[in-house]
């Protein structure tokens, strides 16, 4: 565990300060512990740097062992990072329009019925699939509307041009009354880039209010890079990790938003489409840590 | 990435940096690197280069270790797919059917992931694209009765491969691995004199160090005969085929390289080594 190798290294220092060794002793632990959980090693090695100036400077409190105190400010800057404690992540109100995209089998089908289930309550839900390429990625997403009880753009299974599907279900969404419009994408590298440019393509045809990278919690340290391009590409405006529920400690999680500085507005924590919650800086923080 | 004329500190600190990203793990990249010192050392290799040579066979002596099993034998042979949700097993169900349909075997496809939404209907367009019958029940049917009932098709029609997709899940969930050994369990009772079973984890290649967490885990409850590590055409590298070769013994038995039917290609351990570096 990070804390008993923490004290182990900081032992008992009577100092008055963290000096800069024993700092940089223990954030060798700290770099560790981040990179065991998955975290890209260059925003380990930003987020070391950063961590190390704010714990340098830090006056030993009296009612704190060094170890915990150095530790504290370790998750704290950590859950700076992830988006600050008590930060709550909203939609707009009155019409809104959500774009997912992310790597093949990353979650995005089932986090668009798990989004619309959500908040069903506040928006009259159309699902899109704008997926023509998986074998029955259609009819996942007419299913899955269908458990969370919103509708499914049926007309889109007949066609077989991304571009038009999102066409004709934005014009369908504004002719019936839907105010809530998720639009399912296929999976895609960004090493791709025809479908990459697709993509691009997509986000100019509707006045997208969010675009969702989603992002597979177990993913390694390749998700740097892509959702680098994601985002340099065409703007997102928020993450969503999935698989939470796996026993991954998460380091994708802090990739993604160091790289992006957008927040991540859910975590997926399980296959049923209630197994969808709001995320908190604090839960990841401790697990990242481990 | 390997740039020449270089310190064997600036050797060492680049060859962390390379594996550390290309997913091979903290842990397993330094206890690999020690291994490599202690031969170094014993070996009298000094200079950046030269370590970097020695290194690069090093490792290709390490992924030779295990050799992928051959599907086939004088009876039936069944593969089945296990692996975490998203990592690419239905896709490559329908891949192996292919290939194995054009290499002139009886291939059935079993359609045990009776759970997820369109998970069948998806698996029969790949039985289409490979020419090859599906077996299926109705969603929430019970996994085990798929195969039962797949298995026994098979013998009656005299298949000589069964092809055996499963749904997704995660190792840390003991009721669904509870499930995966009940599937276990009815195919091994089912198999006769001759037979053949070969199990197969899907890895997906973009995942981090919980691939070999998942390879772990599922190995120690229902024993893996061999690894198939997924979506390789993306920029990761992975990296978690060193700790499966080096700490599991499990070879890898294909490699997946995009969405076609054609992007199964089989695991050459020299070729992989080479990328890592480039
Ligand atoms: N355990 C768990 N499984 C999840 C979670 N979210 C999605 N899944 C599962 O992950 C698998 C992939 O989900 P999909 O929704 O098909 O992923 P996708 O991104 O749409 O996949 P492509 O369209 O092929 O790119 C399915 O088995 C889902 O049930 C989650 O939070 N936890
Ligand atoms: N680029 C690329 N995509 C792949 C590869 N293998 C699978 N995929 C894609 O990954 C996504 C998930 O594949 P599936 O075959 O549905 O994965 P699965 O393990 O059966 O998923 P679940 O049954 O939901 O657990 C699909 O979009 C596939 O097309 C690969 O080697 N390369
Ligand atoms: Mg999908
Ligand atoms: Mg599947």
């Amino acid at each position: 565990q990070l804390t008993a190798r923490i004290s182990g290294i900081l032992g008992s220092f009577g100092n008055k300060k963290l000096t800069e060794s024993n700092v940089r002793d223990g954030m060798r632990e700290v770099r560790l512990a981040l990179l065991e959980a998955d975290v890209a090693v260059k925003v380990v090695d930003d987020f070391i740097e950063n961590a190390t100036a704010k714990a340098l400077g830090e006056e030993i409190l009296r009612s704190v062992s060094p170890t915990q105190q150095f530790i504290k400010v370790i998750y704290d800057e950590l859950v700076r990072v992830m988006g600050g404690a008590g930060q709550q992540f909203s939609l707009r109100k009155g019409k809104l329009n959500i774009l997912l995209c992310g790597l093949q089998g990353s979650g995005k089908t089932t986090t668009a019925a798990k989004i619309a289930l959500m908040h069903k309550k506040q928006y009259r839900f159309l699902l899109v699939s704008a997926d023509t390429y998986r074998p029955a990625a259609m009819e996942q997403l007419r299913i899955l509307a269908g458990q969370a009880g919103v509708g499914f753009f049926e007309q889109g299974m007949k066609l077989n041009n991304p571009i038009e599907i999102v066409r004709k279900a934005r014009s369908f969404a504004d002719e019936n009354g839907y105010n809530g419009l998720i639009i399912d994408t296929a999976g895609r590298m960004e090493v791709d880039d025809a479908m990459m440019k697709e993509i691009q393509q997509i986000s100019k045809l509707v006045k997208f209010d969010e675009t969702f990278f989603v992002a597979d919690a177990t993913a390694g340290q390749s998700i740097v890079q892509t959702v680098s391009a994601f985002h340099a590409q065409f703007n997102l405006t928020g993450l969503v990790l999935t698989k939470f529920d796996s026993d991954t400690r998460g380091g994708a999680a802090l990739s993604v938003k160091a790289v992006t500085g957008k927040p991540i507005a859910w975590v997926g924590t399980g296959e049923k489409l209630e197994d969808f919650e709001i995320f908190y800086p604090e839960r990841i923080a401790s697990r990242i840590l481990g | 990435l390997f740039r020449s004329r270089k310190t064997e500190k600036e050797f060492y600190d680049e060859l962390e940096e390379i594996l550390v990203t290309s997913d091979v793990g903290v842990t397993v990249t330094r206890s690999i690197v020690d291994s490599f010192r202690e031969l170094a050392g014993r070996q009298a290799i000094t200079g950046g280069e030269a370590l970097q040579s020695a290194f690069v066979a090093f490792l290709e002596q390490l992924v030779s270790r295990v050799v992928a099993p051959e599907i086939g034998g004088p009876g039936m042979s069944v593969l089945m797919l296990l692996g975490v949700n998203g990592s690419g097993k239905t896709t490559t169900a329908g891949k192996l059917a292919r290939s194995a349909a054009e290499s002139g075997r009886s291939v059935l496809l079993a359609a045990a992931d009776t759970f997820r939404a369109a998970a069948a209907d998806q698996l029969a367009e790949w039985s289409t694209r490979a020419g090859v019958p599906l077996v299926r029940q109705q969603a929430g049917a019970d996994p085990g009765a798929v195969v039962y009932d797949a298995l026994d098709a098979a013998r009656a029609r005299k298949h000589d491969l069964v092809i055996v997709d499963t749904a997704g899940r995660f190792h840390n969930r003991e009721n669904l691995v509870r499930e995966l050994q009940k599937i276990d369990k009815i195919v091994r009772s089912k198999l006769a004199e001759g037979d053949r079973y070969y199990r197969m984890i899907v890895l997906d290649a973009t995942a981090g160090t919980n691939a070999f967490t998942q390879a772990r885990s599922f190995h120690e409850a229902v024993p893996l005969d061999a690894a198939i590590v997924t979506k390789l055409d993306s920029s990761a590298r992975g990296g978690v085929i060193l700790p499966l070769i080096a700490d599991l013994g499990l070879p890898v038995f294909r490699i997946g390289v995009g969405e076609g039917v054609d992007d199964l290609v089989p695991f050459e351990g020299t070729a992989w080594v080479h990328s890592l570096f480039e």
